[in-house]
């Protein structure tokens, strides 16, 4: 029962305003005001930096980029991932056959080799090329 | 990375937070398609030679986008002449293929026959964690020869490649004979033995990897040992350890399951 009263107490927690970011209502959530700009970093990922330089033998990492912010869904400029979720709900509610279907944008990546080692100490080099993800709005 | 491998500056080396360290470890296992990441043992592997002409096959991969064959070729030789030789044929092998793999030599010690059998010296290697989608479109078996300098010097060796069919506890085994290749006492470097058919064989049916054995003999016939005709074996230059390596061809697309 302890553990029932402290799943409470969380629940409790989660709703309550933490910051006065989210003390408003969620219908504010896209005011302007609100709205990170959606912004792509660069990030170099060092499989050193991973622990892994015990088995793979090259290369020494690779330049990674990854989005942050409010960042457009595919569909078009002002609709962004979660607004796209709202309007989705709310058109199949009201006219089901209306509802726009979410596209992913295929994206082909570069092509890599890795060289590494097994469990057993071979050595692997492999080829990963043709690699594309379908992913929606920010990979 | 540019062409040469060089990461552009703008790219921050940021410290990891120890959840992105996680996720990152799990979502690249799951591209590279790997279950967990291998706790290899190298007590004695990474200088050993499989890896480093594995790291002169990638580093030819890593370059090769932009220059053209014929450079290639002897910029490929210039860099390795210090490493193990690729032969423009391995380098055609590695163009086609979408994985290479060395085996170990699990041969633990050098088992050199008393002399009233016939001298031979044995190799294994383990085909069998080769994932099935792959189809060996090549493979080789590595051995480095050094200069003899103590036998005359134009003697010659007959060394033999076999195939070990059947082996039987009270007498010398079933071979097949592979290759077979006269050498001068003098040569020195590496000596590459196509096996690619006996690969297929070991991965289609495990139970018939039984290995292969080398022998040798002078030019009047009498066996000698791999050492005295100067094939390095275990006890010799890590770099120079005997291997086999296998190009490999992938018949199916990897599919990663959408997170």
């Amino acid at each position: 029962s302890t553990g029932g009263k402290r799943r409470q107490q969380n629940r409790n927690r989660s709703t309550q305003p933490q910051d006065g970011s989210r003390s408003s209502a969620p219908a504010d959530y896209n005011s302007s005001d609100q709205k990170t700009p959606c912004r792509r970093h660069e990030l170099f990922v060092s499989f050193r930096e991973l622990g892994w330089q015990d088995w793979i033998i090259a290369p020494e990492g690779y330049a990674a980029n990854y989005c942050e912010g409010e960042c457009s869904f595919p569909l078009n400029a002002h609709m962004n991932a979660t607004n796209h979720a709202i309007v989705q709900t709310l058109v199949h509610l009201m006219n089901p056959e209306n509802v726009p279907k979410p596209c992913c944008a295929p994206t082909k990546l570069h092509a890599i080799s890795v060289l590494y080692f097994d469990d057993n100490s071979n050595v692997i080099l492999k080829k990963y090329q043709n690699m594309v993800v379908l992913a929606c709005g920010c990979h | 990375l540019d062409g040469n491998n060089e990461v552009h500056l703008g790219f921050i080396h940021r410290r990891l937070r120890t959840h992105e360290k996680r996720e990152m470890q799990k979502e690249i296992l799951s591209i590279l398609g790997l279950p967990h990441r291998p706790k290899p043992n190298l007590s004695q592997g990474k200088y050993n030679s499989a890896p480093l002409f594995m790291l002169d096959l990638y580093n030819t991969i890593s370059g090769e986008e932009k220059i053209p064959v014929e450079v290639k070729l002897s910029r490929y030789h210039s860099t390795t002449q210090s490493l193990p030789l690729a032969t423009y044929q391995e380098t055609a092998f590695l163009n086609d293929a979408d994985m290479v793999m060395s085996f170990v030599n699990l041969v633990e010690y050098d088992r050199e026959l008393s002399p009233q059998r016939r001298h031979h010296k044995e190799f294994k290697f383990n085909l069998s964690l080769i994932p099935d989608s792959e189809a060996i479109t090549a493979a080789e078996f590595r051995l480095y020869k050094e200069c003899v300098s103590r036998t005359i010097r134009n003697e010659t060796f007959l060394l033999k490649v076999y195939q070990v069919v059947k082996e039987h506890p009270d007498r010398e085994a079933d071979l097949f004979l592979l290759d077979s290749r006269r050498l001068w006492a003098a040569d020195e470097g590496w000596l590459e033995f196509d096996i690619t058919a006996t690969s297929n064989l070991w991965v289609m049916s495990p139970v018939h990897n039984l290995g292969l054995q080398v022998s040798l003999e002078t030019s009047s016939g009498l066996s000698i040992s791999s050492k005295e005709a100067g094939l390095v074996g275990r006890s010799g230059a890590l770099e120079k350890q005997p291997f086999m390596v296998a190009f490999f061809k992938i018949s199916n697309v990897h599919i990663r399951a959408p997170r």
